[in-house]
């Protein structure tokens, strides 16, 4: 069986909700490293891989793998009933026709209980192959999600170059053009605002925005965003939760005739 | 004139 207890609701209810636009109906694989889910969106172009580890709740019991087979619109509505500060705990049998999750408050005696039936999902497990990208760049979240709204305003598309020199994100449309550089830079008193460009060559890769605003719903879990780049391979968007759980989204690169 | 390959082109069935 599994019985999963998280800290705060508000973790699965801001990763569900960060996707729940990408993808409708996945498996939340359980085992006794975490909860792990993996998804493509309707389109085949993004890939959305989320681990929670067996670290990230406390405790944590899982026997023998399960897959969860649920619809993301459900979840949400069940986790809608959550206030965010509540203690969440996942249940669920080890053939189940059902997962429980139940809200506790830590400030009341209040307890909710509420039960998803589970779909059977027939979903293809990619393989994702471990890369040494060629670009690394660590961002704050909502840098990275201003420029992708900003630059949605002129183009479908924006172009990464990561250089030396640092790292550009630039549009044309109709209107006009727009371009915005990021270079490396150290805030002492505000380590979250640093940007930090890890280069071993230049990239340079043009990815459709719509996809990008649609992974920035993710940045309220973590003030911080990784972007990994290499020519010729899927962008990885990484934001990082606590006890090395992650939330990831890989985007298939634009490329030219 | 772009072309958008599937995820799939890039990461195949594990």
């Amino acid at each position: 069986m599994l019985e999963a207890r998280l800290e705060q609701a508000n973790l699965l209810k801001k990763v569900v909700d960060a996707i729940k636009d990408l993808v409708q109906d996945c498996n939340f694989d359980c085992n006794d490293s975490g909860v792990a889910l993996q998804a493509m969106d309707n389109s085949h172009v993004a890939l959305v891989s989320m681990m929670l580890k067996a670290e990230s709740f406390s405790p944590f019991r899982c026997d023998r793998n399960i897959a969860l087979g649920i619809n993301l619109t459900s979840l949400m509505k069940v986790l809608r009933c959550a206030q965010n500060e509540d203690i969440l705990t996942l249940k669920a049998e080890d053939a189940p026709d059902v997962v429980n999750l139940v809200f506790e408050s830590s400030e009341s005696d209040r307890l909710s209980e509420y039960d998803i039936k589970l779909m059977d999902i027939d979903q293809e497990h990619l393989g994702i192959p471990e890369t040494e990208y060629a670009a690394t760049i660590t961002m704050p979240s909502a840098e990275f999600q201003r420029i992708c709204r900003d630059l949605m305003a002129l183009s479908e598309s924006v172009a990464i170059e990561a250089t030396k020199d640092g790292v550009k994100f630039s549009c044309s449309g109709d209107i006009g053009n727009g371009a915005v550089t990021l270079r490396s830079h150290t805030n002492v008193e505000k380590p979250d605002l640093n940007v930090e460009i890890a280069l071993s060559e230049p990239v340079a890769l043009t990815f459709s925005l719509k996809y990008l605003v649609n992974f920035c719903k993710a940045s309220g879990l973590s003030s911080t965003v990784k972007l990994c780049l290499s020519n010729e391979v899927p962008l990885l968007v990484e934001y990082g939760l606590a006890s090395n759980s992650y939330l990831r989204f890989y985007l298939a690169p634009k490329i030219g005739d | 004139p772009f072309h958008q390959a599937p995820i799939t082109t890039y990461f195949c069935d594990a």
